[in-house]
């Protein structure tokens, strides 16, 4: 978890 | 996506229909918190600002996108179309406990100081504890209709589906979202009396559930 930052959930 | 996370979300989308629909059909939003239903519209809104920022599937988007109208829709139902029947007196939890604590808590543990990510980071903290105004309620009335048992016991089966679902991803991609995964158990935690409570009563009750 540094950059691009991917929140794929709800 | 597993199982798990699938359920979890169905789970989820059908504890805000059940709250809808109850509202909507009896015309009442008795027993209900206005106020949990405000920090959730809020939950929602400031963690699916990425909605703008970045796609990730079109499951992803129609999800957010239902979550977010569902929840001002119940909002406005509460405040506008039946506010009459809003019990205010009995929803009377101080939300700026909340507030004001999971705001400073977003600005210090986060995965990036920067104004999306704090907004995510706080959206993910005030979930954890937006429910407390609805048990503070039913704790303070002593009482809650079985529809409303039922829409917090799919709440709660989104928590834990969602807490199977980190264990799952952990297990299998080595994925684990620090942030998340503590403030789920945290939030998880808030719904064991209420199951105890929901299985105990509502199941064996008279449909209404009454606090000893």
């Amino acid at each position: 978890h540094a950059l691009n930052i991917h929140h794929d959930e709800l | 996506m597993n199982i798990f996370r699938l359920s979890g979300d169905v789970c989820h989308l059908i504890a805000i229909i059940i709250l809808f629909l109850k509202i909507w059909r009896s015309k009442s939003c008795a027993g209900i918190s206005g106020k949990s239903q405000v920090l959730f519209a809020l939950v929602f809104t400031t963690r699916y600002l990425d909605l703008f920022t970045s796609y990730i599937s079109a499951y992803n988007t129609v999800m957010k996108v239902v979550y977010l109208l569902l929840a001002y829709s119940t909002v406005g139902l509460i405040f506008f179309r039946f506010r009459n029947s809003y019990d205010s007196e009995s929803d009377s939890f101080r939300v700026e406990f909340l507030l004001v604590p999971v705001a400073g808590l977003s600005f210090l543990e986060n995965y990036a100081f920067t104004p999306l990510e704090i907004l995510w980071t706080f959206s993910i903290y005030l979930e954890s504890v937006a429910i407390l105004p609805q048990l503070f309620m039913i704790t303070k009335t002593g009482e809650a209709e079985s529809i409303t048992a039922h829409y917090l016991l799919f709440l709660g089966l989104y928590r834990a589906l969602y807490l199977a679902n980190w264990l799952w991803r952990f297990h299998t991609e080595g994925f684990y979202d620090q942030i998340a995964v503590v403030s789920g158990v945290v939030q998880t935690i808030f719904y064991c009396d209420f199951f105890y409570l929901y299985f105990t009563r509502v199941l064996r009750g008279s449909g209404k559930m009454s606090l000893p």
